[in-house]
């Protein structure tokens, strides 16, 4: 999805 | 998730389970920075926004609760506990922490991501994570006798920041995609702050004698 970021660090 | 990544969740966690073993089970917190715990309450709590909305994976989620609830926890027992709020030591924890929060706030605002309320939450709690400790590190300096659990605690959170540099370097060379410059410029500025902790940790640790921090 282009629209969110990802973030999967704590 | 590689190997760096994971050591340094774990560190982050032993840091947090000896500061609570401390305050859990001796109940006491002296030489602990309720700012800089305060501090921390609130950088979870912005960090992790997207909680429910947004599933990683079932470690990332119990962590993020993990880290939530231990944080608020600590501040209510250094703020409401009979005893272990006896055992604060407020008159050496003076860091004006409340200044912090704009700052940090003015700069998500300006550097971010991408302009939404998510992105910007994120990237203060980054910005805000980066100082937190400066409140810890000011009460450590004028604290006459470190116990070892406060020196651990201190000692395991710096490793946390170190190993994360760790796994950006890696992620950098084997994800092609893995760019997050925000985190990595906060991310080092966070672990420079710890240089001189270490420092005098390690020599301490090497000496075998009583950490102690100049003033």
């Amino acid at each position: 999805n282009a629209d969110t970021v990802e973030h999967d660090e704590l | 998730m590689n190997a760096f990544r994971l050591a340094g969740d774990m560190t982050h966690l032993l840091s947090v389970v000896v500061l609570l073993l401390k305050i859990h089970t001796i109940k006491s917190c002296a030489g602990i920075s309720l700012k800089t715990q305060e501090l921390y309450a609130l950088v979870f709590a912005a960090r992790y926004l997207d909680l429910f909305i947004h599933f990683i994976s079932l470690y990332n989620t119990v962590m993020k609760l993990v880290f939530l609830a231990s944080s608020f926890s600590i501040v209510w027992y250094m703020r409401r506990h009979k005893i272990v709020r006896r055992t604060y030591d407020k008159d050496h924890d003076t860091f004006r922490h409340h200044f912090l929060v704009l700052p940090c706030l003015a700069l998500a605002l300006l550097i971010n991501e991408r302009f939404t309320f998510r992105e910007v939450m994120w990237a203060f709690s980054i910005y805000l994570e980066a100082v937190a400790i400066l409140p810890q590190l000011v009460l450590l300096q004028r604290t006459r006798n470190i116990d070892n659990l406060t020196g651990q605690y201190v000692f395991f959170l710096g490793a946390y920041r170190v190993l994360y540099i760790l796994n950006w370097i890696y992620r950098y060379f084997t994800e092609p995609h893995f760019v997050h410059w925000i985190s990595w410029v906060a991310g080092i500025v966070q672990t420079l702050l710890y240089a001189d902790f270490f420092y005098y940790y390690i020599m301490s640790w090497k000496n075998n004698v009583k950490l102690e921090l100049p003033a």
